[in-house]
């Protein structure tokens, strides 16, 4: 038996948005720890992983580990169908091919359920071993998708550089080039509108935009991105959900011509 | 994709 309650249902439609566009088909697994979900887009080069811990819950029943096979996309048609302020319950029956999405307005006048199929995933699960990155940046999400979202209409990578100066955003393309700097900013009136920079070694790696910006639609999550990079492997772009987990996004640096 | 390595390349199956 699986019943998980959570008052604050936007979180889920929000992390649907953020992952359905790369992500056809996944399992969600379920354990008594939280909600979490391990799976690569379809060209197997991006990889995304999702931890929405138990305490995050107003109610979290999880009798044994359970995953769950679903097509996001029709995941998604159904959580659109749930107000922005309703609470989500998730439910579903040991042994059972369906899972039930409950939906309760928040004064409780309206109750709606859908039930949606399960489908078996053969799926790979990674192990990601914990790093250490040459650089971490912490800056406002909205600026980062901003950046991502400039760039790609001039070329179709990005150089992410850092030095003691700031992380630089490069790209070009047939029309030109362009350049964003942004320097470590710590004195603003709220933290989350700081961009701080972690420095071991300089750092400089390029990446697919078109990547970047399927990442970036993960912002309505987080004030807030880290960026981790090193050479030699994957970029980690997390949105943290706060109190609840994190939405992290793995993707390796293109290979210099 | 071009000079895109696999994200396979990077981490072990579990």
């Amino acid at each position: 038996m699986l019943e998980l309650r959570l008052v604050q249902g936007s979180l889920l439609k929000k992390v649907l948005e953020a992952i359905k566009d790369l992500v056809n088909d996944a399992n969600f697994d379920c354990s008594a720890t939280g909600f979490s979900l391990q799976a690569m887009d379809s060209s197997h080069v991006a990889l995304v992983a999702l931890l929405l811990r138990n305490e995050g819950f107003e109610h979290y029943r999880c009798d044994r580990n359970i995953s769950m096979g679903m097509n996001l996309g029709n995941m998604n048609k159904m959580l659109k169908c749930a107000g922005n302020d309703d609470i989500i319950t998730l439910k579903a029956d040991d042994g059972s091919d369906t899972v039930t999405f409950m939906f309760e307005s928040p004064n409780q006048d309206k109750i709606a359920d859908f039930e949606m199929k399960l489908m078996d995933i053969d799926s790979e699960h990674l192990g990601i071993p914990e790093a250490e990155y040459h650089a971490i940046v912490r800056m406002p999400s909205a600026e980062f998708a901003r950046i991502c979202k400039d760039l790609s209409s001039i070329g179709d990578t990005v150089v992410i550089s850092v030095t003691k100066e700031g992380v630089k955003f490069s790209t070009k393309g047939d029309i030109g080039t362009a350049n964003i700097v942004c320097r470590q900013n710590t004195t603003v009136d709220k933290p989350e509108e700081a961009t701080v920079i972690e420095m071991k070694e300089p750092v400089s790696l390029t990446f697919a935009l078109r990547y970047m910006n399927s990442f970036a639609k993960a912002t309505p999550l987080s004030h807030t991105v880290t960026i981790s990079l090193s050479s030699e492997l994957p970029v980690v772009v997390e949105y943290k959900i706060e109190d609840m987990g994190y939405v992290r996004f793995y993707l390796a640096p293109k290979i210099e011509e | 994709i071009e000079n895109q390595p696999l994200i396979h390349s990077f981490y072990m199956v579990n």
